[in-house]
């Protein structure tokens, strides 16, 4: 696709969570993905972009943010995943859920989206530690009253690691 | 190096 030339990862997340967008974009979403692949440090860089969209005070744009991530999970590897199974950035998730941060003044869709993905994280990469110390925390806090029910069609199967292209 | 100490420097926000 000639007009993709030059994007670079803010600018796919940007489109990918504009909210003005309709519906979510998977033209977009793919494309911050395949972004995300091709460049060497696209994990780290990809999961600051996503933690900001993520804080957003509008809902849609958190929404398509949580969205983009969840493909990210499906379609990165396990560089993605590695990275979020940090608490660098299982930290930025946790500030959406709790009162302590910012869960007073989050949408109960960003919150149980965030729980839900949460959830089926610890369930789909039972290797990622730091993911099940998080959602545990989150229990034990009373955040998390109970497992959510995850849809059939979230189940997570990882991909195998993609190999970074060389520039 | 740089892993062990990003490792340490990892810690889960306090509640």
């Amino acid at each position: 696709m000639a007009e993709a030339e030059g994007e670079s990862l803010e600018s796919w997340l940007n489109k990918a969570t504009n909210p003005s967008n309709r519906q979510e974009d998977w033209e977009y979403i793919i494309g911050f993905c395949d972004q995300i692949n091709k460049e060497l440090e696209g994990p780290q860089i990809a999961v600051r972009l996503l933690a900001h969209k993520i804080h957003s005070p509008q809902e849609w744009e958190a929404v398509q943010a949580l969205m983009v991530l969840e493909a990210c999970m499906k379609n990165c590897g396990r560089r993605f995943h590695n990275e979020v199974g940090k608490f660098r950035f299982l930290n930025e998730l946790i500030k959406v859920v709790s009162p302590k941060y910012l869960g007073d003044r989050v949408s109960e869709k960003v919150k149980t989206k965030v729980i839900e993905l949460l959830y089926s994280w610890t369930l789909a990469l039972p290797e990622e530690s730091k993911i099940k110390d998080a959602y545990h925390m989150l229990k034990r806090q009373g955040i998390v009253h109970s497992d959510p029910p995850i849809p059939m069609d979230w189940t997570l199967i990882p991909s195998p690691p993609p190999r970074p292209k060389n520039p | 190096l740089g892993e062990e100490s990003e490792e340490r420097d990892d810690h889960l926000l306090p509640m």
